[in-house]
């Protein structure tokens, strides 16, 4: 698992993990 | 809901009775977003449905580089929506309990 976390000078925390390629349109 | 391109979903379950829900957005079509999308993955954040507005946490996502200015609108629309379909969700629930 690659997630990582980014918190914004709000406060906010955002969690950014991979998408799985089963959730992607076909491009 | 308007295909916008970006997919926003629950993260978990909704239980009806927080006000408080966990959301996941990614891009499904970056060829609907104007600027320069730079493929970061899934974005799990939570979200207020009684204060937050849904535009103010697209602007804090473009503010912290995952998207371009340009689609704050697109990105906040896409928010509302889910929100508005949860919140329906919600109501029917209710008045049908």
């Amino acid at each position: 698992n690659t997630a990582t976390q980014v918190v914004t000078s709000a406060g906010r925390r955002f969690i950014v993990s991979p998408v799985p390629e089963s959730r992607l349109k076909e491009q | 809901a308007e295909d916008t391109g970006v997919r926003v979903e629950l993260a978990e379950e909704d239980d009806g009775r927080k006000a408080s829900i966990a959301l996941k957005l990614w891009v499904e079509d970056s060829r609907k977003l104007k600027g320069k999308y730079k493929d970061s993955g899934a974005i799990e954040f939570t979200f207020d449905i009684e204060r937050e507005v849904p535009e103010g946490v697209a602007q804090e996502m473009v503010e912290s580089g995952f998207f371009h200015e340009s689609d704050a609108k697109i990105v906040g629309k896409s928010i509302r929506d889910r929100v508005a379909l949860i919140k329906w969700r919600r109501e029917r629930t209710v008045s049908s309990a």
